[in-house]
């Protein structure tokens, strides 16, 4: 049987809110060293990719490997009967066809068992190489959305550039054009305000920004957002999951025809 | 005219 306790159940919760729009269906793959997730949008133009480590879990135990087949908006309606301090646990028998999630409210004074059924999900998996990118940008992760939030009012499409004087994100549309430029800062009071720039050759690459917004999402899962870019290889959007892991979201480009 | 890449084009299937 599979059985994870996450003492931070609001965790789970804002996984679910980051994905549920951008995935429909997929597989919860559970082993013995956690839980992993691989999915495509219904255009495959984007891919998510989970990893929420055992040892990020209170209590987790998984006999054999399995992949639940998930419903997400339907996994999003359960979850949200969890209260956000309450701690949550998944549970599901290796034959089963359901999935149990535990609810326990912080003094244990309520707990609530909701019952979701499972489905067969064909999921197709890629292998993602290990790649060595260009450039490598961390941000404040608020600072990222706020920016494709603006520039989405404006365009359809952003060039992001990075340079060693910081990154940059343009846009276009019928009403004008944008350009915001964040530097790199490292000389700021908290960690988490600063920008930091790694590069070894400048890069610029052209994205769709419903997808960046549709990313943004996962905001709320960490302070700060890594983006990775390579000439004519899809953005990396990462955001790291304290002590379990991470989400991330990769962006195919948009090219010249 | 900027062309839109599928993500499957850029990984492979396992």
């Amino acid at each position: 049987m599979f059985e994870g306790r996450l003492l931070q159940g609001s965790l789970l919760k804002k996984v679910l809110e980051a994905i549920k729009d951008l995935v429909t269906d997929t597989n919860f793959d559970c082993s013995e060293t956690g839980i992993a997730l691989q999915a495509m949008d219904s255009s495959h133009v984007a891919l998510v990719s989970l990893l929420l480590k055992d040892t990020g879990f209170d209590h987790f135990r998984c006999d054999r490997n399995l992949a639940l087949g998930i419903n997400l908006q339907n996994m999003s309606k359960m979850l949200k009967c969890a209260g956000n301090d309450d701690i949550i646990t998944l549970k599901a028998e290796d034959e089963g066809d359901t999935i149990t999630f535990m609810f326990e409210s912080p003094n244990q004074d309520k707990i609530s068992d909701f019952e979701m059924k499972l489905m067969d999900i064909d999921s197709e998996h890629l292998g993602i190489p290990d790649t060595d990118y260009q450039a490598i940008v961390t941000m404040p992760s608020a600072e990222f959305q706020r920016i494709v939030r603006d520039l989405s009012s404006i365009g359809d499409t952003a060039v992001i550039g990075v340079t060693k004087e910081g990154i940059s994100f343009s846009t276009g549309g019928d009403i004008g054009k944008a350009n915001i430029v964040c530097r790199q800062n490292t000389n700021v009071d908290k960690e988490e305000d600063q920008t930091t720039v790694e590069i070894h050759e400048p890069v610029s690459l052209t994205f769709a920004l419903r997808y960046l917004n549709s990313f943004t999402k996962a905001t709320a899962l960490s302070p700060q957002v890594t983006l990775s870019l390579s000439k004519e290889l899809p953005i990396v959007v990462e955001y790291k999951i304290e002590k379990m892991g991470f989400l991330r979201f990769y962006l195919a480009p948009k090219i010249e025809e | 005219a900027l062309k839109q890449t599928n993500i499957k084009s850029f990984f492979v299937t396992k």
